[in-house]
């Protein structure tokens, strides 16, 4: 007697490695690129969505466990039970998918006694999503393992399991039943450490040049990359582009916006900026002023690199977009600034010395307007970004300084501009070149700033708290 | 072919338990698996996996019950059996 099919009742559903392999030649990067396209494999011909999570709370935990790890299933060593993973339903191990650390998991790997992780991962995330296994040999939810199933960017399932899954989601809008699932070009998989520099970027981390926004609980602050490919090419190399690490879905199935700005992000806890000072390498685009923008409304976060805006409810991006900032009556080109004054509920953009004033009820930019900037007093008439922090009061920065306008005033708060490196990125040294210049929480924090400095996962991280 | 051995016997039984080819056996008797269950066990067995079903505890059926896998069961975990 079958039992009923399990599914997920949602589509979008997050994912999170909680526990990384010990003593493994993958690094931690490569391990989450793997599982992202074993995810993608699924996600490419289904209407799922996949997105990953760093927080304690994702549908599908990933850990890379040893012997008994308190499930049904424990594992035994090299060889025997190598993964498994829980099938959708109401309880909290639901999706939850176990790769036993004692295997020696590989990638690309002539190691003809080695583990494959994409291979494993892909069968293991065929049950996370709700499939059994099946006898069919060449179906990848057969229980055995055989070997690698090739590249993690061009791997195809076999017919017989688009099939199985297909009849639990039906078909992904983009794919054709009978054709070969949508070969775009996917992002780039990390490079095997080995082939790594750890050097950190040390660019212009105190000399910047910022889009911010402040994200409920946390913040994103870019920082746009050298202007020059000749400066580009003199950067250490690092690894790929880390957008999908902070805000998932939007760099696995639509453009990044930070990347395709060439501005890289970086998300921090609640309480903290932080300045992404990594270098992307080969990424060697030019980036304008102002070229990414955010703004948020109740409980919406728009972001915009240029003629088009994301919009992000929590970590995903909403369907249906990218689309035109001209939906806001905002000429093309894009905005240098924007943001959402709760003194009143409008949103604000800035372009030049020009600003608009959009209502978040009517849904409408407000009659009179492209008026002339600035709307408060002593803030300068052209922006690099905007936002209003966890204070109340209203940011604005451009070039090296920042102003302060306090809630519902109308005028920059006295003893304003001040340093956006010294207050924001607490640089020790303002006149220090970018190559003395680590933009490490600095020895000469102001009073009641709580510094934190730490290297983690090859970031190099800078925060001060508000 | 040759009988299996006991170990070899063991080992299979385990496994198929595992699986969900067999039920696991009751602990309260200590109930031994019956000859006719286990061979078809290892007969759903082999199919699953592809090879002949002969119902025998064979090398290449003990071999593939060596290879690497999946831990999770190939069919849903039966029932363990009622005393009525």
């Amino acid at each position: 007697q079958a039992p009923a099919p399990t599914k997920w009742s949602k589509r979008n559903l997050s994912w999170r490695v909680r526990t990384f392999p010990r003593d493994s030649p993958l690094g931690r990067d490569t391990v989450r690129a793997l599982m992202h396209y074993a995810l993608k494999v699924w996600s490419d011909i289904t209407p799922l969505n996949f997105h990953e999570v760093a927080g304690s709370r994702a549908d599908i935990q990933i850990d890379f466990s040893a012997a008994d790890h308190n499930d049904r299933y424990p594992f035994d060593g090299p060889g025997g039970a190598v993964a498994h993973a829980f099938l959708p339903g109401d309880h909290h191990t639901a999706g939850d998918t176990h790769f036993d650390d004692d295997e020696a998991w590989t990638f690309r790997s002539s190691d003809a006694h080695g583990m494959d992780l994409f291979a494993v991962a892909v069968h293991e995330f065929g049950h996370a999503i709700g499939l059994g296994h099946v006898a069919a040999p060449r179906s990848v939810m057969q229980p055995y393992y055989h070997g690698p199933v090739g590249d993690p960017l061009h791997y195809g399932l076999p017919y017989e399991d688009r099939v199985r899954v297909w009849q639990l989601y039906g078909v992904r809008e983009s794919v054709s039943p009978t054709a070969q699932p949508d070969t775009e070009e996917p992002p780039l998989l990390p490079e095997p450490p080995n082939n790594r520099s750890s050097t950190p970027w040390r660019g212009h981390s105190c000399s910047p040049s910022l889009a911010v926004q402040r994200v409920m609980p946390s913040v994103i602050s870019s920082q746009p990359l050298p202007q020059s490919p000749a400066a580009a090419s003199t950067s250490p190399t690092l690894p790929a582009p880390p957008c999908h690490r902070h805000l998932p879905s939007a760099s696995m199935n639509l453009p990044c916006p930070w990347t395709s700005s060439g501005v890289i992000p970086h998300v921090v806890p609640s309480g903290f900026l932080t300045v992404a000072i990594k270098w992307v390498r080969g990424l060697a685009g030019t980036v304008e002023r102002g070229r990414l923008t955010g703004w948020l409304s109740p409980a919406r976060l728009f972001l915009s690199p240029g003629d088009r805006y994301w919009l992000f409810k929590d970590n995903n991006v909403e369907e249906g977009f990218p689309r035109p900032i001209s939906d806001f009556g905002l000429p093309p080109g894009g905005v240098d600034a924007a943001f959402s004054w709760a003194h009143n509920d409008k949103t604000y953009f800035f372009k030049d010395q020009l600003y608009w004033r959009y209502d978040e009820h009517t849904r409408r930019m407000d009659p009179g307007h492209p008026a002339q900037s600035p709307l408060w007093r002593g803030v300068p008439s052209t922006l690099d970004a905007a936002m209003r922090w966890s204070d109340g009061a209203a940011y604005f920065f451009r070039g090296q300084e920042y102003w302060k306008v306090l809630d519902g005033e109308l005028a920059v708060a006295p003893g304003y501009p001040q340093s956006t490196a010294r207050d924001w990125l607490v640089c020790r040294d303002l006149q220090t070149s970018p190559e003395s210049t680590d933009g490490q929480a600095g020895a000469h924090a102001r009073p009641g700033q709580t510094d934190q400095s730490r290297s983690e996962d090859g970031y190099q991280v800078c925060s001060c708290s508000s | 072919a040759p009988a299996p051995s006991a170990e070899d016997l063991s080992l299979g039984v385990d496994w198929l338990s595992r699986f969900g080819y067999l039920p696991p056996p009751d602990p309260t008797t200590g109930q031994l698996q019956a000859p006719e269950e286990l061979s078809k066990a290892i007969a759903a067995m082999q199919r699953f996996g592809g090879l002949e079903a002969t119902g025998v505890l064979d090398q290449a059926t003990l071999a593939l019950m060596k290879t690497p896998r999946c831990s999770l069961p190939d069919l849903p975990a039966a029932p363990a059996r009622r005393r009525r």
